[in-house]
């Protein structure tokens, strides 16, 4: 059954997946007010030719996926990467035990595709 | 490390088929664990993990209220800082600060005139100002009715001064340099905010000559013109309760703190990469295109 799911998984085209850190799981809500913890997702799949338009790809990409579905050995397919990411804010505590609100940039998977 | 053995299911897929097969085995040695969290803190900006006394810390209202306001924010690509009213474009950090209490609150007798030190020695030396706020927090009056306000004046000044060198009692008058002013109704409550950026930015070039900013209340006049003798004149009771500048004897300290006046600075640390305006454009607008 694990051999059949990791096959299908293999096949799946390339799309965005669940991640989420927890601030709590390492302690580090004493000192992270908020958020808990943040959805930060990740990309996984297939960029198989031809290259759905959602997909975000890049006239590269799509010569690059044409040349591996032509011949695997000339290039390899495109990588299922994030093509969009978005900031998250954090409210906390420093070492001076002053509160400070900072937004970090590219912290949160927005899209995926292939590149 | 307690944290330790937990590290490694943070940071994995939370899908237990992907990558999981139930051998503990496979995490990661204690080394590696370090060297994750030490690339994490770093990622947040940290050397180590802060040692924090929560029972200590309050967390300002307006903190909270910022950081809800940033996370309804639709600007993706974005990690400005939305504050009306600031030219906080390009500031990502938001550090609030209180008060510093010392000997020098009992010279200030009355309620209408007071000297507020901030300590800003934490904001590290690379980041860039864009914005610093005082806020001030009013009260007391608002619930009155007009026949309990009697005569008080209806509109009052607030100046706010950087103490740019202390004076020395029998020698020397203290140097102030006003760095904002408004007039306030005595009968609207919610805070007061104040640019003191020019303050900031001296204390931070020059940390050592930080004095503090000195705040004083004046009476003003809504039914016609005043005397200026009338104006610098010390306010009528209610107008210094109306606005908090420090705790008053009876007050609880849990009620103080979310009353007290607040130094706000909004900084730029220049993690960020500088997108081109048309990158920062709304999902929904994204979407509809």
């Amino acid at each position: 059954a694990s051999a059949k799911r990791s096959s299908r998984r293999k096949n799946e085209l390339c799309q965005r997946k669940p991640l989420y850190v927890d601030f709590s799981d390492v302690g580090w809500n004493d000192w992270i007010v908020a958020p808990p913890g943040y959805e930060a997702y990740y990309c996984q799949g297939d960029c198989r030719f031809p290259i759905a338009d959602h997909l975000n790809t890049t006239n590269h990409a799509i010569v690059q996926t044409l040349v591996n579905s032509y011949n695997p050995t000339l290039a390899p397919k495109a990588c299922c990467v994030p093509t969009q990411l978005s900031s998250i804010s954090m409210l906390y505590l420093n070492e001076q035990n002053k509160v400070v609100l900072k937004n970090y940039q590219d912290m949160t998977v927005v899209g995926c595709g292939c590149r | 490390e307690p944290a330790e053995p937990e590290l490694d299911n943070e940071i994995s897929d939370r899908e237990p088929d992907v990558g999981d097969d139930g051998d503990s085995s496979s995490r990661p040695d204690p080394k590696t664990l370090v060297e994750i969290e030490k690339n994490l803190l770093s990622l947040f900006g940290f050397p180590n993990r802060p040692k924090i006394d929560r029972s200590k810390v309050v967390i300002p209202e307006a903190m909270k209220q910022l950081y809800a306001q940033i996370m309804g924010h639709d600007l993706v690509d974005s990690v400005s800082v939305p504050k009306e009213g600031l030219n906080t474009r390009n500031a990502n950090t938001v550090r609030s600060f209180t008060h510093e209490e010392s000997h020098i609150d009992e010279r200030f007798q009355h309620h209408h005139r007071f000297r507020l030190l901030f300590n800003v020695s934490s904001i590290p030396r690379g980041e860039k100002l864009r914005a610093a706020e005082l806020t001030l927090t009013r009260d007391g009056i608002a619930r009155k009715s007009s026949r309990a306000l009697g005569r008080t004046p209806l509109v009052y000044q607030v100046l706010v001064y950087d103490i740019v060198r202390p004076g020395v009692k029998g020698k020397r008058a203290p140097t102030f340099l006003l760095v904002d002013t408004k007039m306030l109704a005595i009968n609207e409550s919610g805070t007061a905010s104040f640019d003191v950026m020019p303050a900031v930015e001296r204390w931070l070039r020059q940390p050592r000559k930080n004095h503090g900013l000195y705040v004083q209340v004046t009476s003003g006049h809504s039914r016609g013109p005043v005397h200026s003798r009338q104006r610098r004149s010390v306010p009528a009771a209610p107008v210094h309760e109306h606005v908090r500048l420090r705790r008053n004897v009876a007050e609880r300290h849990d009620t103080w703190v979310q009353k007290q006046p607040l130094l706000f600075t909004y900084t730029d640390d220049g993690r960020h990469k500088q997108r081109p305006i048309r990158d920062a454009i709304s999902s929904a607008n994204r979407a509809r295109r």
